[in-house]
């Protein structure tokens, strides 16, 4: 069986999640939020290692939970690895 | 993926809680308390000195706010973020710590739904001294909350954590890598300041001296709270100038390491260059990290470029960073930076008119007023100014200590009843 399809209001919260503590770059204002599959996943995968569950790259609910975790408010990753990764 | 690492380039730090917490168990105190211990957590290991001020200058500004509170970082009420704190640098929040004030801050408790203020607060402080987000599990760095850490007095770092503020900042003196590596039994630190309450076991002395009718020896503005001694006793009023206690507390059992047979002190201050306590007595003077006395200490007040024979008060002047001693109707103006007295002193006093003369002693307060103490009475001064304010001098008892209108005798008979 294949895993469920997140639903749409828990893809939305993974994403602004994932932008918030550095995970995805800042939302891009003439594009909007617009992600690829292969990069939401990827930082979906680096966030789960981060935070010590298994890189599988799929929003599940322990993934989410983890999301839902309290937590500092500054980013995991910092920005400059965005250039460094998108190089 | 760390970004190069910031850290402070100074070793002495100095922090104040701005604002506190509004509908938390926590007073103020213990959330005070809390925050110098997760900052000892680090200073306990590394070369940083943490410190306690008054003022808006601090190094480290404490906050509890709320939801969208000027940063780039709002709160989102309960759950969700908890916390945030700057990163050493140039930029003027550099090292501030935000809370969110609509968390149920706990310290102590068995409710699961409470935050640790201290655990929360001991991570916070490693990113105000330079460390980003880690994601080793047993890492204080990493950046999910995982409840409480245990003991305040206890808790020691994680190793990790130890390695990496190692990198930042070296080892501190005291502190051996191999014994850190070998995990001996932590060393339990001191124990906060008792405040200077009522609860002591031991009867009453007869030389207690009664608040309302003392001429002060010395008094004090130390980490914000004003000190009133007087013979071997002194009382301590908080930062909202309200007395901790009407019984005075013993200087000896509170300053720790000053000499038990020292039955008075002539005056005292908090050094604005490091936020050391010193004391002076006769020709000698002491140096304290908070309330423990340094090592090498007495030491003659020759140190200080002063002649024999004592000073009746010390005041640390922030108009313009320099303190003033003064003696009968003497003053010196001395650079606690450079560690010299200015040229062309002593002068004759006194520098602010309508100030007395010779004084028992002088402190600024929180409100940026000096404060001049002589007999029973004080002399206020605005901030900035070089006049007593109109209207002083005041009753110090009245105004500072609790007591009654200072009616012919009535503090005498206050201190007969006493």
């Amino acid at each position: 069986c294949a895993a469920p399809a997140p639903r749409a209001e828990d893809l939305s919260l993974g994403v602004e999640w994932l932008s918030r503590f550095g995970y995805l770059p800042p939302a891009d204002p003439a594009t909007g939020r617009l992600q690829t599959q292969e990069e939401l996943s990827k930082a979906i995968a680096t966030m789960q290692q981060f935070g010590g569950l298994k890189a599988t790259g799929i929003l599940d609910e322990a993934t989410l939970a983890l999301m839902k975790t309290p937590r500092c408010s500054l980013p995991d990753l910092p920005p400059l690895s965005w250039a460094r990764r998108k190089r | 993926q760390a970004p190069a690492p910031t850290k402070w380039n100074k070793r002495n730090l100095s922090w104040r809680v701005r604002t506190f917490p509004r509908d938390s168990a926590l007073g103020p105190d213990t959330v005070r308390a809390l925050m110098y211990y997760a900052l000892k957590v680090w200073s306990d290991i590394a070369p940083l000195n943490f410190h306690e001020v008054a003022g808006s200058t601090a190094d480290i500004q404490i906050d509890f706010s709320r939801a969208d509170h000027q940063d780039e970082y709002p709160f989102d009420g309960p759950g969700g973020t908890v916390a945030h704190a700057f990163f050493p640098g140039d930029h003027h929040s550099a090292g501030d710590t935000h809370f969110d004030d609509e968390e149920a801050w706990t310290f102590r408790s068995s409710d699961a739904h409470g935050m640790d203020l201290f655990a929360v607060a001991v991570h916070e402080f490693g990113h105000a001294i330079g460390l980003s987000h880690v994601s080793t599990p047993s890492s204080i760095m990493q950046p999910y909350y995982q409840g409480p850490v245990g003991d305040p007095l206890r808790y020691r770092l994680p190793y990790d954590d130890r390695v990496r503020v190692w990198q930042l900042y070296g080892v501190r003196e005291s502190v051996s890598p191999t014994a850190q590596l070998d995990t001996p039994e932590p060393e339990e630190p001191p124990l906060l300041p008792e405040p200077p309450d009522n609860r002591s076991s031991t009867p009453p002395r007869k030389d207690v001296p009664h608040r309302c009718s003392a001429h002060f020896d010395a008094v004090a503005q130390i980490r914000g709270e004003a000190f009133f001694f007087k013979g071997k006793y002194f009382w301590r009023l908080n930062r909202d100038r309200h007395l901790v206690s009407l019984q005075p507390a013993q200087m000896h059992r509170f300053w720790r390491g000053l000499p038990l047979h020292l039955d008075s002190v002539d005056a005292v201050y908090e050094r604005t260059s490091d936020h050391k306590i010193v004391f002076f007595k006769g020709d000698r003077y002491w140096v304290f990290k908070d309330n423990n006395v340094e090592e090498g200490y007495p030491r003659p007040i020759s140190d200080f470029s002063l002649p024999p024979g004592g000073v009746d008060a010390a005041f640390s002047w922030p108009h313009n960073d320099r303190t003033y001693f003064f003696k009968d109707q003497l003053y010196w103006r001395y650079d606690d930076h450079t560690r010299r007295m200015d040229p062309g002193y002593p002068a004759q006093g006194p520098l602010w008119r309508g100030v007395p003369s010779t004084l028992d002693d002088a402190m600024r307060w929180s409100d940026g007023a000096s404060y001049f103490f002589r007999g029973q009475e004080y002399w206020k001064v605005q901030e900035g100014e070089l006049e007593a304010a109109p209207g002083y001098p005041q009753s110090t008892a009245r105004d500072w200590l609790v007591c009654g209108e200072p009616a012919a005798g009535e503090a005498e008979a206050e201190a007969a009843r006493a």
